[in-house]
């Protein structure tokens, strides 16, 4: 799983 | 992906049948001015990072429409509801603020001012319909167009959880905070969606069990 959480959502 | 499209879609078009509900009635009756103060509170705490990070156009354009367009409908009802009183909107919104907050503080991707807003974002959102599904439930019955406002609403979200599953086989993503959140969301609106489809298809009376 990747790591860091990215907001690219709504 | 198909999903999160169709979900973002049905998020714009709850939005634009509400806006529309309103300046054709010019009026407020029926609509919950607190659950929409929740979702600019939600949108506003949420989309700080406009400030600070850029994703793509889209994101930034849909933040933007969310944020302005809740502010813009809570001045819509402020206008149209002057005149009326809405004796059935008096769910006690500290009861959602309060927790969500907690919650927050608690649940994070980490313990900075904007990831905890981000979190309290989400676990608000989930329960923002609340005092909106109240009121419905108090008035017993309900204009068609508001309940397809709040049924495009709770699909938005609904949409987003074959979207969550399909980006965790796409790309290994997997938001257990946004997961957990919009499943509640879902769930609070489960027993609306089944009343829905029983008055669109049975075209029977509408109440809240």
């Amino acid at each position: 799983l990747k790591g860091g959480i990215i907001h690219d959502e709504l | 992906n198909i999903f999160r499209i169709a979900g973002d879609l049905s998020h714009l078009v709850s939005i634009f049948i509400l806006i529309n509900t309103i300046n054709v009635k010019k009026s407020a009756q029926g609509i919950s001015l607190k659950t929409n103060i929740l979702y600019a509170v939600v949108f506003v705490t949420r989309y700080v990072d406009l400030l600070y990070s850029y994703t793509s156009l889209y994101n930034t354009l849909m933040k933007i429409f969310f944020i302005s367009s809740s502010i813009y409908t809570i001045v819509m009802l402020k206008k149209y509801s002057k005149n009326i009183q809405q004796y059935n909107d008096d769910f006690k919104i500290e009861y959602l603020i309060a927790p969500s907050f907690v919650l927050g503080l608690i649940f994070n991707h980490g313990f900075k001012f904007s990831e905890i807003l981000w979190s309290f974002s989400l676990w608000l959102e989930s329960v923002s319909i609340l005092p909106q599904l109240f009121m419905l439930q108090k008035s017993g019955e309900s204009q068609l167009l508001t309940t397809h406002y709040i049924f495009a609403l709770g699909l938005y979200r609904a949409l987003y959880i074959p979207n969550w599953i399909y980006r965790y086989f796409a790309e290994g993503r997997f938001d257990k905070l946004a997961i957990t959140t919009g499943i509640i969301q879902t769930l609070v609106y489960s027993d609306f969606f089944y009343v829905y489809y029983q008055k669109v298809i049975k075209n029977i009376g509408f109440s809240l069990p």
